[in-house]
């Protein structure tokens, strides 16, 4: 029997399997209410943008969520919208180290 | 560039030097040995041609100051992998000197042999955390190596202005290291 090449076993998407269902949240601003919006806050939880002691997360985009999304996207690079733009959310879903973004005291720019 | 909280760096004599090891038990069973030391080699050189530290391989894993290894899910340090992409590795700040690649992710530092989508450059990573574990935290500058995330199939392993002067102003200069190849090549790869 001929295996199929590694390769074209592989159908994961070029993002994360679980990182990939922030795909539907796209374009969700403060206000909306999406099912898996408490994921992308467990995310954002987990890399330093949602300092809540209380993890058992709504699927509300709160006051809270917006905050972390604008830190999000100054910390990135990215255009400063405080919506979950397709910028955002795809860099939401690409690959990461580990390292919580948030571990730092000094930012500094260069002269 | 951006530091970690209190600004640790490695705090042995100038000429300092650091050793690494890898794990005798934590490795990934489809790249060689010779082959993964060759890509971290490369990846250590990368930040000593910019500042006066040496880093040398050692086969006493436990006493090195900086331990290498793979690991999947829970591996005990509080930071569990995640299984393919997502999180790809992490390391700790100055001096714990931990760094761990997730075992799950197809590494590779050819791509033009592994054609899995999911393919990820054991060097540009590599290089990146070495970065954690000589003191810099996550940058904001897209085309920096210390920029958090990579996408699959991508090569970034060339250190740019912002991670020299990021780690230069924790270590100081290496005296052989000369700012105007390092703007050369950035606006040559621009041009390009």
């Amino acid at each position: 029997r001929i295996l199929p090449d590694k390769s074209t076993v592989i159908t994961v998407d070029a993002h994360n399997a679980t990182w990939h269902e922030f795909k539907r949240l796209l374009d969700a601003g403060k206000g909306s209410h999406v099912s898996g919006m408490s994921e992308l806050k467990t995310y954002f939880h987990r890399f330093g943008y949602l300092p809540i002691s209380d993890t058992n997360f709504t699927d509300s985009f709160d006051t809270q969520l917006e905050s972390a999304v604008v830190l999000y996207q100054k910390n990135l690079g990215l255009s400063v919208t405080g919506k979950l733009d397709s910028d955002t959310i795809s860099t939401i879903m690409s690959p990461r180290c580990g390292m919580s973004d948030n571990a730092h005291a000094l930012h500094t720019t260069r002269r | 560039f951006v530091y970690f909280n209190g600004k640790p760096r490695w705090l042995h004599t100038t000429p300092m030097t650091l050793t690494y090891a890898f794990s005798p038990d934590n490795m990934i069973d489809y790249m060689s040995i010779s082959e993964i030391r060759s890509v971290f080699k490369r990846a250590f050189s990368r930040w000593a041609s910019v500042i006066p530290v040496n880093f040398t391989e050692t086969e006493n894993y436990l006493s090195a100051n900086i331990r290498i290894g793979f690991y999947r899910g829970d591996h005990g340090d509080g930071e569990p992998f995640d299984g393919v992409l997502g999180v790809l590795a992490h390391a700790f700040s100055p001096e714990n000197g931990r760094l761990h690649l997730d075992a799950a992710e197809t590494w590779t530092v050819d791509f033009n042999s592994v054609k899995s989508k999911v393919a990820v450059d054991l060097e540009s990573v590599a290089t990146h955390e070495i970065g954690h574990v000589l003191g810099l935290a996550h940058t904001s500058v897209k085309e920096a190596v210390m920029y958090p995330s990579l996408s699959p199939r991508t090569k970034k392993v060339d250190l740019k202005i912002d991670d020299v002067e990021g780690v230069q102003a924790l270590y100081g200069s290496n005296p052989n290291f000369k700012f105007s190849s390092l703007l050369e090549s950035e606006n040559s790869s621009n041009h390009a």
